[in-house]
């Protein structure tokens, strides 16, 4: 079956997330499966890093607000030390 | 500001640049103007300066390329990344690199080149991301016109310590970002607009939806590219769904994103006579369809229905609306009228014809 839209938006979503956060916030690319050591995902923690450099409210999920941030056309070097 | 971490920096305040190739999209002699344009920024606020050179490696190479361009990180095809530069150093330090595949041009269509080599050359020169959203080092893209440009004073700061300042007399200064709970925020025009709040300052519109606690700061010209900064007056006229912008002897009409065609047309189309240089502030009362411009110790009544102005005006403010003084800006929601003058901010009920209250310029910021 066609996956459902919303399914479809989520995964995109999530792929822009990962993708911008590995680009501009030195988010790890995890080519190896580890065992999570407790503590917050880097993901999360990465976003908050980045909600809280464009001034977003700091939810650490991808809310509207983040997204449309991310989608804004801008520069190709990191906005943090890598 | 932020320093590039190691806060790498060039030992020679003269240096040089070359431009190793060029977009079709843009005529070569617009290309050539928008990088001295951009360099002529950083050189304008400290010692440094920029020699073209041809045909010889030089401190800032200058190019546009496609995706994968042996640096290491490939560009991305149309918008996202626009562009990238490397830290001051030997060989690719310095370098600027234009992704290609966007539309470069010299206005506010596509992505201005001026504006994206202006940013990119500050890291050229040391500079990292700056999380001051009106300061040119901030990472996404927004529009300015060349024209209007001046250096942020962010941005200044953050040039000047690493390279010290002008060697001009007069240090330059440059605009800082409004933040909405600054006690010393006064504004050039506010109006509402479908149910929100829009308050102008410089080239930045602060936007209120009294539900929403948070205010958004964005610049005008993310609405409206064609309007100027630093506007003047600004209305809205519920019932045609129209805000009217006005600066110096010019105005505009707007309907939502569009700035509808045959505009800007001179102020004096409304009535004003020619001794009047410019508005000051302007509001529109939605029950009785007038609306009062503000013209220094005086105002104008027009009829939006008859497209004229009401006889016996102008008249002076004072005998009208109390001891408000100069009206910076005004507007009227629920009935009541808001006039600003300075930090001050006066509430006028029209049907008792008296100030009811005075608050602070910012009491709609829940600061």
């Amino acid at each position: 079956f066609p996956v459902a839209p919303e399914a479809e938006d989520e995964e995109k979503s999530l792929q822009l997330v990962e993708s911008y956060l590995q680009n501009f916030y030195d988010l790890q690319r995890d080519h190896h499966p580890r065992l999570r050591r407790g503590g917050e995902n880097p993901l999360t923690e990465k976003l908050k890093e980045m909600q809280l450099f464009f001034g977003l409210e700091v939810t650490g999920k991808p809310d509207l607000d983040t997204l449309k941030a991310m989608k804004k056309p801008r520069c190709g070097i990191p906005d943090v030390e890598q | 500001y932020v320093f590039t971490p190691g806060n790498p920096k060039w030992k020679r305040n003269n240096l040089t640049y070359r431009i190793l190739n060029y977009t079709p999209k843009m005529r070569r002699a617009d290309v050539d103007e928008a990088v001295r344009k951009a360099l002529s920024v950083w050189s304008n606020v400290t010692p440094l300066t920029f020699q073209k050179v041809e045909d010889k490696e030089a401190d800032i190479m200058i190019s546009f390329a496609y995706r994968d361009h042996q640096d290491n990180s490939p560009f991305d095809g149309p918008n996202g990344q626009l562009a990238h530069a490397f830290q001051p150093g030997e060989g690719i330090g310095g370098d600027v690199h234009m992704d290609e595949e966007e539309d470069w041009t010299k206005g506010g269509k596509g992505y201005n080149l001026f504006i994206v080599l202006a940013h990119e050359l500050g890291h050229s020169l040391g500079l990292s991301h700056s999380n001051d959203p009106g300061a040119l080092m901030y990472p996404t893209y927004s529009y300015t016109d060349p024209n209007e440009f001046l250096l942020p004073q962010d941005d200044i700061e953050g040039i000047q310590a690493i390279y010290g300042q002008s060697t001009s007399a007069v240090q330059p200064t440059g605009p800082v970002t409004p933040e909405a709970c600054d006690p010393n925020l006064t504004f050039d025009a506010i109006t509402t607009l479908r149910g929100e709040i829009f308050f102008f300052k410089g080239r930045y519109m602060l936007r209120k939806h009294t539900a929403r606690t948070e205010t958004e700061l964005n610049f005008i010209s993310l609405f409206w590219p064609r309007l100027p900064s630093g506007i003047q007056a600004a209305y809205e006229n519920i019932e045609t769904d129209e805000i009217t912008i006005f600066k110096e002897d010019k105005y505009w009409v707007i309907r939502g994103y569009d700035v509808l065609p045959g505009y800007p047309k001179p102020i004096y189309r409304l009535g004003f006579p020619k001794t009047i240089k410019r508005v000051n502030a302007a509001y529109n009362d939605e029950t009785t369809g007038k609306t009062y411009f503000f013209v220094a110790d005086r105002y104008w009544r027009y009829d939006e229905k008859k497209k004229s102005m009401d006889h016996g005006y102008p008249k002076k403010i004072v005998s009208s609306f109390g001891k408000i003084g100069r009206v910076d800006a005004a507007f009227q929601k629920d009935g009541y009228v808001y006039f600003f003058h300075g930090t001050t901010q006066f509430q006028f009920d029209p049907r008792a014809k008296r100030i009811v209250q005075q608050m602070k310029s910012t009491s709609w910021f829940n600061c």
